[in-house]
């Protein structure tokens, strides 16, 4: 199975 | 203080009806520009950005910038008791902590008030980039909506691929596999069933259907759905809102182990 990813991992936290 | 007069109240409807089993708590946040919101699921996969323009109100006012904090489980409680044709007005004061929903039946022989607690929330904004995707698909929200719910029934992944051709939905699982493709089509009577695709590369990502089929609660909102895409990139599904701004879900792709 595919891992999913996390948003964060492509957008700053601000 | 602010206030917001609403004439189509049941855009917030739907609104609400689309977002509210996906984050449960976010703020408001009102400004003189308009209201945005921007939450991300508990799970920090999938992200909801809103945009209802000022300019998109009968009336609008906003003295100074408030973040109203909402359960939007509770908020989804007092729409559904607005008629579908009600004008629907919020208003809160700058230091309160409550808003007002305000139903007005379209000939206004019915106004209700509904009061709601606001709650304090410690938002966690994400900063988007702007991108140029290498592939934006716009293509019938219904069409859409009925492809992620077939594949759902039959995969929990999907492979979404553009080519110049067209876009492909492709799942598989224990009894079998599935690939639809549907292809660039503008000669077609009426706009909102055209399919186009504007693309710089091919890209393929992989998405859980689980999260496509939430966002698709949003169909009720636009006749159109705009996809965008890049290589190891959040996918964008948007849903514009007639002359108000868009409700936007961003959703990070999977990855092979």
């Amino acid at each position: 199975t595919p891992l999913q990813n996390n948003l964060s991992e492509f957008f700053a936290m601000i | 203080m602010f206030e917001g007069r609403l004439l189509q109240g049941s855009l917030l409807k739907k609104v609400l009806e689309a977002i509210k089993d996906l984050v449960t708590d976010t703020n408001f946040d009102c400004s003189e520009t308009g209201i945005a919101l921007q939450a991300m699921d508990s799970s920090h996969v999938a992200l909801v950005s809103l945009l209802l323009k000022d300019t998109g109100f009968d009336h609008f006012r906003c003295d100074r910038n408030l973040a109203l904090g909402i359960n939007l489980q509770n908020m989804s409680k007092m729409l559904k008791c607005a008629g579908n044709d009600d004008i629907i007005t919020l208003k809160a004061e700058d230091e309160g902590d409550t808003i007002t929903f305000m139903f007005e039946s379209p000939n206004q022989d019915k106004i209700s008030d509904f009061e709601m607690k606001l709650m304090d929330i410690d938002s966690e904004h994400l900063g988007i980039p702007d991108t140029d995707y290498q592939a934006i698909v716009t293509m019938p929200s219904a069409e859409f909506q009925r492809i992620v719910r077939d594949l759902s029934s039959i995969g929990d992944t999907a492979v979404i691929g553009v080519t110049k051709e067209g876009i492909s939905f492709s799942t598989g699982g224990d009894i079998g596999k599935a690939n639809i493709v549907c292809r660039q089509n503008t000669n077609v009577d009426k706009e909102e069933d055209q399919t186009t695709v504007e693309i710089h590369e091919p890209v393929s990502l992989t998405f859980a259907l689980r999260y496509l089929n939430s966002f698709t609660k949003a169909t009720a909102l636009s006749p159109q759905v705009t996809l965008s895409l890049s290589k190891e990139l959040p996918i964008v599904v948007e849903y514009k809102i007639e002359k108000m701004g868009f409700l936007r879900f961003y959703l990070a792709p999977k990855i092979e182990e």
